[in-house]
């Protein structure tokens, strides 16, 4: 508000000379000639005379290329259908603001001090995103993601080019974009969606993130944006039937995620429970997707290889990283001193009986459990199991597992709970199910022993309901997922086919052949 | 049912769908300066 | 066995739902990821060359950023004026379009346009008899060996050669050819 007089033409004349000067004198890489000259032009204004100022100048910049892209388009609608030559106009002054802006962060104070340039960088996405959010409000459904996308994503090239200035702050680019990136998360800006993940998926984005930097050091912070975008599309993707504007966000998420799971599965597999989460229980195929990722350096046996034997694997003695506070999940304390309690001396005896209750939310149908409390509470106990065996000097078996405190709560859990609650329990033993690990073979023996050991069918039903749906979605599945499921099929002591709700109808007998052929 | 909050997200997110960004959105513009600049057929190609 | 939603029953339901309308369960059933123009088998990495969330396929070659010498920007250094690129210049040889192949003609000719090298390029494939049609924008030869099957005073119907810049080839096709939409010989600048 409240600009000084004359501020608003003379900062708008300025940007117009720039922009004359980037499109003669400039080249796609280099403008270095045509700033030279203009910050001459800047200073004698008074322009960069204070932080107040230059926030007004870059306010009136943006402003101008918004309008003028939003002038573009509609001009394109109202006579042709849009062609690539009208939307390339519309780029010209974004790329002349955003040249201008890299060469400002560059050559702001010295090489020595890099936080004027950081300062500066922050202050004008700031701006950026401030614009964007009012131009969201206001304008609605007339919204044009296209200025702040290209405003965004152009400057991100602009600043992640070799150039020895913008290394030495690439970290905090990096995490300046992500902050933006968080601020201005789906949920905040709906309208800006299609755009958003066009920047999160952008090659160079995922080059930054996910490949240059040091030590993993983005991860945690893409792994921010990744859910964001799933807590954005949760609603949406709990109902079945998916309106298009939804499918299509969803495809692209899909692909976004091919990439990370084909060139970077450490990261889904570091953060893997944050994503299970988030990702609603009926996307079986998303959920698969991050479950399926392992170790780009192991390498997985056959699970179709005929007498597998699962803990003779090496890699069933090491542990996956958790990178989840697990025990801080499990709320609320008293809850948690609870459970400590139960697990060491199977006392308060009321602990079992008051389960459930601990893990309800509400009565709505389909939102009645707590789904990452019970992810923890499962994640925890388990883990818990699996030092307590080892410290008896033992390793998880069908034997050692059985008759403890851990196992009375996860049968209590299948016995207790109504179908839903059920579901959502076997849920996240089966989201333990991934590449050969100390916990993928526990929670396989754990899932096998409540098949045999339950006393009523309707848990050996829904056991094979959750393994079986995560196998009939299309590829990729778990390799823990399959090696279950095999020995659940195969193993004589189950008795799997002898359950009548193997053979409830002919598309379920069928199925069943289908993928016993496969898996045999 | 979508809560009130969601669909107002889901129409925001509807009208988006009708300006999907395009790949060339996220690429630098291709400049080709022609080394001789020479006035050519208007039948030519110009691009 | 369970009756709700939650059991096998629940599983069939939507596995019967496939067979009529696939929409309905593509979260349950899921796509085909492998076509979603992603090579997955590929052992080099994906994201260098990933076309986006909503692309078909990988990015095209030109638009993968890649850093080279400053020297090989020969657009950027002509932004700074001549110099550079004159003093290289005196170090090629001189062109010689009578010979060079058809394809590198036609190359200089969609490549370089508002270029002198365009209009060389169109004199040199004049020479080899082909014409440039004005209204389909796109260069034509006689098939050789296949005479023509109609003539008129004005036209000829027969078989000749288009140029497809798409392809990149020349493809066969039966054409009837009015004399006034072809170019004359362009007007090729003497000091080049």
């Amino acid at each position: 508000f409240d600009d000084s007089q004359g501020l608003v033409e003379k900062s708008e004349m300025l940007f117009r000379e720039w922009i004359r000067l980037y499109v003669t004198q400039g080249s796609p890489r280099d403008s270095n000639k045509a700033f030279a000259s203009f910050i001459h032009d800047l200073n004698a204004s008074g322009i960069l005379k204070s932080d107040d100022i230059i926030t007004r100048f870059f306010r009136v910049c943006i402003q101008f290329c918004v309008s003028q892209v939003y002038q573009g388009l509609q001009a394109a609608k109202a006579s042709l259908p849009s062609t690539p030559l009208v939307r390339t106009k519309c780029y010209q002054s974004v790329d002349a603001l955003v040249r201008l802006v890299a060469l400002l962060i560059r050559h702001i104070g010295d090489n020595s001090t890099t936080q004027p340039k950081i300062n500066l960088l922050n202050k004008f996405l700031g701006i950026v995103a401030g614009l964007l959010i009012q131009d969201h409000d206001i304008q609605k459904q007339d919204f044009q993601q296209l200025p702040f996308h290209r405003l965004f994503i152009m400057l991100f090239q602009d600043l992640n080019q070799s150039d020895p200035v913008f290394d030495t702050i690439g970290t905090q680019i990096l995490a300046g974009f992500s902050n933006i990136l968080h601020i201005l998360s789906p949920l905040k800006v709906s309208g800006f969606v299609y755009a958003w993940l066009e920047i999160i998926g952008n090659r160079t984005f995922i080059a930054r993130m996910l490949a240059l930097a040091a030590d993993h050091k983005c991860w945690a912070m893409y792994c921010q944006l990744l859910l964001d975008l799933f807590k954005f599309l949760q609603p949406y993707l709990r109902n079945a039937d998916l309106a298009k504007p939804v499918a299509t966000l969803y495809r692209g998420t899909l692909r976004v995620l091919l990439v990370i799971l084909h060139d970077f599965p450490d990261f889904l597999c570091d953060y893997c429970y944050h994503f299970l989460d988030a990702i609603p229980p009926n996307c079986i195929q998303m959920r698969n997707l991050v479950l399926s990722a392992f170790p780009r350096n192991m390498r997985l046996p056959d699970p179709f290889t005929a007498n597998l034997k699962f803990e003779m694997l090496a890699d069933t003695a090491v542990a996956p990283r958790v990178l989840l506070n697990v025990g801080g999940m499990i709320q609320p304390a008293k809850f948690k001193a609870d459970l400590e309690s139960y697990l060491r001396t199977r006392a308060p005896v009321t602990f079992l009986s008051e389960l459930r209750t601990n893990l309800q939310v509400s009565n709505e149908h389909g939102t009645r459990y707590n789904i990452p409390l019970l992810n923890a509470l499962v994640l925890f106990v388990g883990t818990q199991h699996i030092n307590a065996i080892r410290t008896r000097g033992q390793t998880p078996s069908m034997s050692t597992i059985a008759h403890t405190s851990h196992m009375d709560i996860f049968q209590n859990l299948a016995v207790d709970l109504d179908t839903e609650g059920r579901y959502l329990f076997l849920n996240a033993l089966a989201n333990q199910l991934r590449y050969p690990s100390s916990h993928t073979h526990y929670f396989s023996l754990v899932i096998l022993y409540l098949f045999a050991h339950s006393n009523t069918e309707v848990v050996q039903e829904q056991i094979t309901r959750v393994l079986l749906e995560r196998l009939v979605v299309n590829r990729p599945h778990p390799w823990g997922l399959l090696v279950t499921f095999i020995e659940l099929i195969k193993n004589g002591a189950y008795k799997f086919w002898a359950h009548e709700f193997v053979h409830c109808a002919p598309e379920v007998i069928k199925l069943f052949e289908s993928v016993a052929r496969s898996c045999m | 049912p979508l809560q009130k909050e969601h669909q107002l997200q889901f129409q925001m997110m509807e009208a988006a769908h009708q300006h999907l960004p395009v790949s060339a959105d996220s690429e630098r513009m291709r400049q080709f300066l022609p080394r001789n600049p020479y006035p050519t057929p208007l039948y030519y190609p110009q691009h | 066995m369970v009756n709700d939603q939650f059991g096998m029953v629940g599983l069939l339901t939507f596995i019967r739902v496939a067979e009529t309308d696939p929409n309905l369960v593509s979260l349950a059933l899921g796509f085909d990821l492998t076509a979603l123009g992603l090579n997955l088998n590929a052992t080099d990495s994906l994201y260098p060359s990933f076309g986006g969330p909503w692309g078909e396929g990988p990015v095209r070659a030109e638009d993968v950023e890649f850093p080279v010498p400053q020297e090989y920007n020969i657009s950027d250094q002509l932004r700074y004026g001549h110099e550079f690129v004159s003093s290289v210049r005196e170090k090629l040889a001189p062109l010689k379009m009578n010979r060079y192949k058809e394809e590198l003609l036609f190359y200089m000719f969609y490549t370089y346009t508002g270029d002198v090298l365009q209009i060389l390029a169109a004199g040199e494939l004049f020479n080899r008899d082909w014409r440039y049609h004005k209204e389909e924008k796109i260069w034509i030869t006689r098939a050789p060996g296949l005479s023509t099957v109609e003539k008129g005073g004005s036209f000829e119907r027969g078989m000749y050669y288009f140029f497809d810049p798409i392809s990149f080839r020349k493809i066969p096709k039966e054409f009837i050819l009015e004399y006034d939409k072809l170019e004359e010989r362009p007007t090729v600048p003497n000091n080049f």
